[in-house]
């Protein structure tokens, strides 16, 4: 009875731990700060002096989860990558929401010029 | 590894907490390709619209109103007309002219030749500070004439105009039908005359309007209190230069 309890115990212990690593490594948004000084555009871009830009990055496991803003073609090829790993690979983790971001710099005739730029910064992600 | 040998940095213009990149991290560049690096800073460059990297010259001459711009918008309290915003110091006229009494008024020229050909001219307006401080009290009106032509004299015809009855503001004067026409060629572009006219002969001076620089300014005042040409155009590639913000309803309560 003893080696059962423990038997089970452990068991249970490599679910929890498991199921934590996959928590963990699922498609989500991690932080990522560019630095124009990092690449040396500092000297025309007045501001900002850098931005969130954020990345996506983790696994697209089944089943999909409802936060992880699947397509119904996603969860499709998630369910036959599950049946088959080699007839499909998993869905992609890749940005499902986008922002933009305002720059203020000097153009190439030295003009100052304050430019809206689309799609620069990861609002959410997705598996795709 | 550029960023070490960046004019910025060595400057000291921003004051910046943020740790220096990483050793591990220069080594890092310098490992890679430098014609990978060179295309991936191209590819770059053309999606921020750019055809190649800006290499400025003039570090401090950023005017006060864009900065006021970008901070406004930054924190989502303004909202503009179009997607870029440039803006654009004068050079004068040297033109004699008999028409044109340096006491009321000047002629200026601007050049917008880096607006490119596919943007679409929104909105453009020229500021002009008046200091009313410096002048008696009497009601005076400025106007903005575009210049047509110099054949057979100059040929002029009135944009905009405005009452200068306020202690110390900036004037915002609509000129983009002529930044439309300038825009089209350098040689629809002869520029604007700025007239002071007033009731009273004695008191008309630009003095107190802020169109040339006094022989004691310095060139970071100048920078502040000069005429400034704002363009916003739009590249059809972006949203207006404005946050988008949630609908607020009907009723507060509604909003809630």
């Amino acid at each position: 009875d003893t080696k059962a309890r423990r038997d089970r115990r452990n068991r249970k212990k490599k679910q929890r731990k498991s199921k934590r690593k996959g928590d963990r490594n699922q498609c989500r948004r991690h932080r990522l700060y560019v630095d124009f000084r990092d690449v040396g555009w500092n000297d025309w871009i007045v501001a900002p002096e850098g931005y969130n830009a954020y990345y996506c990055d983790g696994e697209c496991n089944f089943p999909l989860a409802n936060h992880q803003n699947s397509t119904n073609h996603a969860i499709v090829q998630t369910l036959v990558n599950s049946v088959n790993p080699r007839a499909v690979p998993k869905a992609c983790c890749v940005p499902t929401e986008l922002s933009s971001i305002s720059m203020l710099y000097l153009d190439e005739w030295d003009k100052v010029v304050l430019k809206n730029y689309q799609d620069m910064v990861v609002e959410a992600c997705g598996c795709r | 590894a550029s960023s070490t040998s960046s004019p910025a940095s060595s400057s000291g213009r921003r004051s910046d907490t943020r740790p220096q990149p990483t050793a591990s991290s220069a080594r890092s560049y310098n490992s890679r390709d430098a014609s990978t690096i060179r295309a991936v800073e191209a590819n770059l460059l053309r999606i921020l619209g750019l055809k190649s990297r800006p290499r400025p010259v003039g570090r401090g001459d950023i005017p006060p109103y864009m900065l006021e711009l970008y901070q406004g918008h930054s924190s989502g309290q303004s909202s503009l007309p179009a997607n870029t915003v440039r803006s654009f110091h004068h050079y004068d006229h040297h033109a004699v002219s008999n028409d044109c009494d340096p006491k009321t008024c000047i002629r200026m020229s601007f050049n917008i030749t880096n607006i490119p050909e596919t943007d679409v001219v929104a909105d453009a307006k020229l500021r002009i500070l008046v200091n009313r401080r410096a002048a008696p009290r009497v009601p005076q009106r400025v106007e903005i004439h575009e210049i047509m032509s110099y054949n057979d004299g100059v040929i002029s015809r009135l944009v905009d105009s405005a009452t200068t009855d306020v202690e110390e503001s900036w004037l915002s004067f609509d000129v983009q039908p002529a930044v439309v026409k300038w825009k089209r060629g350098a040689r629809f572009n002869h520029g604007l005359e700025i007239r002071l006219v007033s009731s009273s002969p004695n008191v008309s001076s630009t003095e107190h309007v802020r169109l040339r620089r006094a022989a004691d300014q310095t060139e970071k005042q100048w920078l502040m209190e000069r005429p400034l040409l704002i363009t916003y155009t739009d590249d059809g590639r972006g949203q207006p230069v404005s946050r988008t913000k949630r609908s607020t309803g009907t009723s507060k309560k509604t909003a809630r």
